[in-house]
């Protein structure tokens, strides 16, 4: 799955996923990426989030969403994505995923648990261009 | 640390970032719904490690099927297709969802219709490795799948299943663990 978000130069924001699911899911089962919130959730005044996992635990949970609140709440990118997971994990204890959070001034972070690692793709100025980012889960 | 216009994506697919990020151009006026759709579409024909796009991830039947969305955050409008079937262009079809109806989420055949009559042209999904990854899949016994409380079995058996009908019999055979990995995620 990919789950992307995209900032214009004056805070204009997207979000997207793409995904081909589970392998050898029951034939018409449909993961969290089409469910807004669940895969990703944008909103221009505070940012978005990107959620990647176990897709039918996270649209239960809907992380993405979680996670931008918990930005609008005042949160970092990075404690508002663990946010987003620890409250998977109360119900979930077993779960695998990660989230990517931006905030609308392009701040970001990550969380991830249940991988060793996990790896993200950033683009920005400061960066010179395309940057790969690998965190311990 | 702030910098606009900027682009992120889960996992290292980096020429989707890549694309995304020319889409928005260097000084950020691109349009970021453009950028989004232009980047993941690039996935989904690089099939980004066999998690985006066709051939990749086949269901019980050997089907590839592919969801997609697509939010712009200033309105909250949203495109999006479920189990979409025949059509590789997956966030292009949630992107006409969004543009051209005023729903939110269309699934299966019917948004494989809905994707032809935008002009999306019907193709098979399917490939050799997704066969190969089906063909093992059956010959181990159809394990794992996701299957619970039915009969026969379905932590030793393929179907097709039965409910449980006695709550005594009932057992929860969903492993606990996680079949979620770095090839194998939503």
């Amino acid at each position: 799955t990919i789950g992307m978000i995209a900032i214009d130069g004056i805070g204009r924001i997207a979000g997207g996923t793409s995904t081909n699911g589970a392998i050898n899911k029951i034939p018409g089962r449909v993961g969290d990426s089409p469910i807004p919130g669940s895969g990703c959730y944008v909103d221009a005044k505070v940012g978005g989030a990107a959620a990647t996992g176990d897709g039918d635990v996270m649209m239960r949970l809907l992380p993405a969403l979680v996670a931008v609140n918990s930005m609008r709440a005042g949160m970092t990118p990075t404690f508002a994505a663990q946010q987003s997971l620890e409250r998977i994990l109360e119900y979930y204890p077993d779960f695998s995923g990660a989230v990517v959070a931006v905030a609308i001034d392009g701040r970001y972070g990550a969380a991830c648990r249940g991988f060793s690692s996990f790896s993200y793709s950033v683009a920005n100025d400061k960066l010179g261009g395309v940057k790969v980012i690998e965190i311990k889960c | 640390d702030t910098s606009l216009p900027m682009v992120i994506n889960t996992w290292a697919f980096t020429n989707a970032t890549e694309k995304a990020w020319e889409v928005l151009g260097e000084a950020g006026t691109g349009s970021v719904l453009d950028a989004v759709e232009q980047g993941c579409s690039l996935c989904e024909r690089e099939q980004c490690d066999g998690t985006v796009g066709y051939g990749g991830r086949p269901d019980e039947n050997g089907e590839t099927t592919l969801d997609a969305m697509i939010m712009d955050g200033a309105t909250h409008d949203v495109g999006a297709v479920g189990a979409l079937r025949g059509i590789k262009d997956a966030i292009s079809v949630a992107r006409r969802v969004l543009e051209n109806t005023e729903h939110t989420l269309l699934v299966g055949s019917q948004a494989t219709q809905f994707a032809i009559s935008m002009g999306f042209k019907a193709e098979n999904l399917t490939t050799e490795s997704s066969i190969e990854k089906h063909q093992s899949w059956k010959e181990n016994d159809c394990q794992p799948n996701y299957w619970k409380n039915v009969t026969p079995d379905p932590s030793t058996s393929c179907g097709p299943y039965e409910p449980v009908q006695s709550e005594l019999k009932k057992r929860k055979s969903r492993s606990s663990e996680s079949r979620f990995d770095k090839l194998n995620h939503d």
